[in-house]
């Protein structure tokens, strides 16, 4: 692990006095080593650890800790505050919340969409969920499915093509059922597809969302950037869903994507059940990028 | 003295810049370029396009030397062959599995799909489309059904019916799931004991966005079932894929297919030369 790794190269330290810069270029580099494994961003973890040295060099090595775990906790503590802090709760309204879910293909934008209903049934939210994937096969079927098993209601229209169409008829439902959230599943597309681009602006517009849920893959290495930028370019993507966090992916595409972009991770996917959801807690993201 | 001289640090980094975020990985890029500043001489060193073009051929010949056949065909002409699609959620497989199967269709082969993803929400719903799209027969049975089970009607299906390719679809499942990757074994055994040398190939599938988690997956998956070759997809995003690079120097398993995109024609037999070509656009 990364702390057992900065312990070793700060053993022979003790009675040095202070971190040095000499000292410290071994460290960094493990560090840097650490966070690429864990598929950060590259430009991320220069400056990563070019602001860990500058927090770290000259800095007084403590009696009571050892200077290997004085690095560790100025890595993990930066870790943390790069992560978003404290854990900070959505605050929805009592009606008419309308969140909308985006991202590459395969992320797991459905799968959460029913997570997410669930989760804030559980919170006294009356749900309602609308399937805006028409192009890919049994899409809607999918979003069906899981809304039955939840006794959710759902919105669709299997016969319809036009997605901002639909968005419209499902506000109108919003109203009818009385639903205080809704939910709004789209298609995965790529952020250079600009076609299917334009179509997620034209929905903004039409749905007027509060929260656009940008849902990233945890195992996503380097592009993690490249797609989040472009989505957050065009939508104003107000946070992010990492899944699929229950395998031993580090997840270094959470931090790349708030490091560059400042869109707070809000939620956690833990498994493919319901059940398997939880909100994002920055330590636990950041003691699992270290290893 | 000229094996000595060192390339010029910008150039390195540019370097290892460009191939880390192809998510080639540190180590990899590392004793890629290590080679090549052993192999060129001084004023090699000096000449940027020269440095380049030798880390591209050093990539190329060292992909292409178990690539050279991308085709997954030896089977015996007469023979049933089963191909077996595996990997972790959401990667592409059964998108992959219609592509493949437009490709034998299309050359007048007889394709049977097995809907072996009797877990997951409308899953056979999703490869019934596509069976009917691309004119494959599909065998299936209800959502929840034992997995195995109706590997084993589908070999059966397959014989009878005299079909020359057989493809199973699997559930998603993350390589960290023990219970997962047990049934997945247990597909395997049940084809094996029907047919002899079955599943001819055992393709896992690969998102190209994944970044180093891919090593861990693939060696999970290759030492439960031994794999015969990869399905690189979503290449047509702007993920490159260097994963694969590192993923055939430790196991040697070679990227026989590539995903570009969505529909059932979207699929080309991987190409050494282009990927490469393609990590430094
Ligand atoms: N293990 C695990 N699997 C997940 C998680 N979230 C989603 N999945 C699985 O990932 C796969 C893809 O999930 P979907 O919800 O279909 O993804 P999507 O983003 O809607 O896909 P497209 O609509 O095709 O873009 C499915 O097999 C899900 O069961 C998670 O947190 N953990
Ligand atoms: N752009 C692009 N999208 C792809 C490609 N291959 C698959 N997809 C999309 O990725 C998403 C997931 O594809 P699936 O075939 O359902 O993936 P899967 O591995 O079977 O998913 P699970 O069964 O849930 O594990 C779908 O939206 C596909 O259309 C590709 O090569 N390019
Ligand atoms: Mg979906
Ligand atoms: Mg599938």
């Amino acid at each position: 692990s990364l702390s057992g790794k900065l312990c070793k190269i700060f053993r022979n330290l003790k009675g040095y006095g202070r971190l040095s810069e000499s000292n410290i270029k071994e460290a960094m580099r493990e560090i840097k080593l650490a966070l690429l494994e864990a598929d950060v961003n590259y430009r991320v973890v220069k400056d990563f650890v070019a602001a860990v040295k500058s927090k770290a060099v000259g800095k007084d090595v403590i009696d009571s800790i050892t200077p290997g775990q004085q690095v560790v906790k100025i890595v993990h503590d930066e870790l943390v505050n790069l992560m978003g802090g404290t854990p900070e709760p959505v605050e929805l309204k009592k009606y008419n919340n309308r969140l909308m879910l985006v991202g590459l293909q395969g992320s797991g934008k459905t799968t959460t969409a029913a997570k997410l209903a669930s989760y804030y049934r559980k919170k006294g939210h009356n749900p309602l969920l609308v399937g805006l994937d028409v192009q890919r096969p049994a899409a809607i079927d999918q979003l069906v499915f899981l809304a039955k098993q939840l006794d959710i209601p759902v919105f669709y229209d299997k016969k319809e093509k036009n997605v901002v169409d639909i968005a419209k008829r499902s506000l109108i439902e919003m109203q009818r059922c009385k639903a205080t959230i809704c939910i709004f599943d789209t298609a995965g597309r790529l952020h250079i597809d600009q076609q299917l681009m334009d179509e997620l602006a034209d929905l903004k517009q039409v749905i007027c969302p509060q929260d656009i849920l940008f849902v990233a893959d945890a195992m996503t290495g380097q592009d993690a950037v490249t797609s989040i930028k472009e989505f957050n370019e065009k939508l104003s993507v107000t946070g992010v869903a990492v899944t699929k966090l229950d395998g031993d992916a580090r997840g270094g595409a959470a931090l790349s994507i708030k490091a560059t972009t400042g869109c707070p991770i809000r939620f956690v996917g833990l498994g493919e059940k319901i059940s398997d959801f939880d909100v994002f807690y920055p330590d636990r993201m950041a003691s699992r990028i270290l290893g | 003295f000229s094996k000595n001289t060192v390339i010029n640090e910008e150039i390195i980094e540019e370097i290892e810049e460009i191939l880390i975020q192809a998510d080639m990985g540190f180590d990899t890029v590392t004793s890629v370029i290590q080679k090549i500043e052993r192999s060129l001489t001084k004023n090699e060193k000096k000449d940027v396009s020269f440095i380049y073009d030798a880390i591209k051929n050093e990539l190329k010949n060292f992909l292409s030397n178990d690539t050279l056949q991308p085709q997954p065909e030896d089977k015996d002409e007469k023979n049933l062959k089963i191909i077996l699609v595996v990997g972790v959620n959401g990667t592409g497989k059964t998108t992959s599995i219609a592509k493949i199967a437009n490709r034998y269709l299309s050359e007048g082969k007889k394709v049977i799909l097995a809907a072996c993803d009797t877990f997951r929400g409308a899953a056979i719903e999703q490869l019934e489309v596509w069976a009917q799209r691309s004119g494959a027969y599909l065998v299936k049975h209800q959502h929840g059904a034992d997995a195995a089970a109706v590997a084993y009607d589908a070999v059966e299906a397959a014989l009878a019916r005299n079909a020359d390719y057989l493809i199973i679809d699997t559930a998603g499942r993350l390589h960290t799931n023990k219970n997962l990757m047990e049934e997945l074994k247990k597909i395997k055994r049940i084809v094996q004991k029907k047919i002899i040398n079955a599943p001819h190939e055992i393709l896992m599938v690969l998102d190209a966005v994944t970044g180093q988690n891919a090593v861990p997956q693939v060696k999970t998956f290759n030492e439960a079932l031994s794999l015969t070759g990869l399905i690189l997809t979503k290449l047509d995003g702007t993920a490159k894929g260097g994963v694969v690079i590192r993923i055939q120097n430790e196991f040697n398993i070679p990227v026989k297919y590539i995903g570009i995109g969505e529909q059932i024609d979207d699929i080309l037999p991987f190409n050494a030369n282009d990927f490469i070509d393609a990590l430094f656009e």
